[in-house]
């Protein structure tokens, strides 16, 4: 554990708990992309697993077990209790173009050959990616509020975090996992754009809209 | 074959 993955953490149990508490309290989840959601929840069930098969800490297993609550608390509330507030006609982007060619790549790309190997690499493939009908559904519908806004920057400061992190392990411990490095560059090149328009607008009190 | 590899980020 070093400051920058603990700060990537607590970065993405935060963009977490922010989208959950925001879709309670407006009791509304207006402008959240339910498929992106999906994806984030077989993104969560696929990687943890591992809870059954391997402990690492106490503070791993809290994490994994809170991030899998939070993504299926997070579909209830899209899919069933707040249902009629889901906004699915902007909602569009077709996310088996995202499922299909990461599960390919899973069987391709992989450290070894085990079901549970493969189902890893599938969720960090998937993670990658999982954010696209998200970012899709702002640049439809040209703006975001604020507080998604800031959900999306603490979710993808995340995985920049995780960067700082591979690189800070490289130098004092010799990891080098080429699977998750690339996969999580990728992830944080899908939300430059983003960010670009969160520092030069949300930050300076605007709200978040396309030209 | 036990190979398994050790994840031990989230």
């Amino acid at each position: 554990m070093n400051i920058f993955r603990l700060c990537g953490d607590l970065s993405h149990l935060l963009a977490i708990l922010l989208l959950l508490v925001k879709i309670w309290k407006t009791r509304s989840c207006a402008g959240i992309s339910g498929k992106s959601q999906i994806l984030f929840a077989i993104v969560y069930t696929t990687r943890y697993l591992d809870l059954f098969t391997s402990f690492v800490s106490i503070y791993n297993s809290v994490m994994k077990i809170v991030f899998l609550s939070a993504s299926y608390g997070t579909l209830y509330l899209m899919f069933y209790k707040f249902k009629p507030t889901y906004d699915h006609n902007h909602d569009s982007f077709r996310i088996l173009y995202l499922i299909v060619p990461a599960l390919v790549l899973s069987f391709v790309i992989v450290h070894a050959y085990t079901l549970m190997e493969v189902l890893w690499t599938y969720s960090i493939y998937l993670e990658a990616v999982a954010i696209m009908p998200q970012l899709f559904m702002v640049s439809r519908t040209g703006e975001a509020e604020t507080i998604t806004s800031h959900y999306l920057f603490a979710l993808g400061s995340y995985r920049a975090l995780y960067i700082l992190n591979w690189i800070y392990r490289y130098y004092t411990e010799d990891f080098l996992d080429l699977i998750v490095i690339i996969a999580g560059i990728v992830q944080t090149i899908l939300y430059c754009d983003f960010f670009y328009l969160y520092i030069t607008k949300v930050l300076k009190g605007k709200r978040l809209s396309l030209p | 074959e036990s190979f398994k590899v050790q994840h031990d980020e989230l």
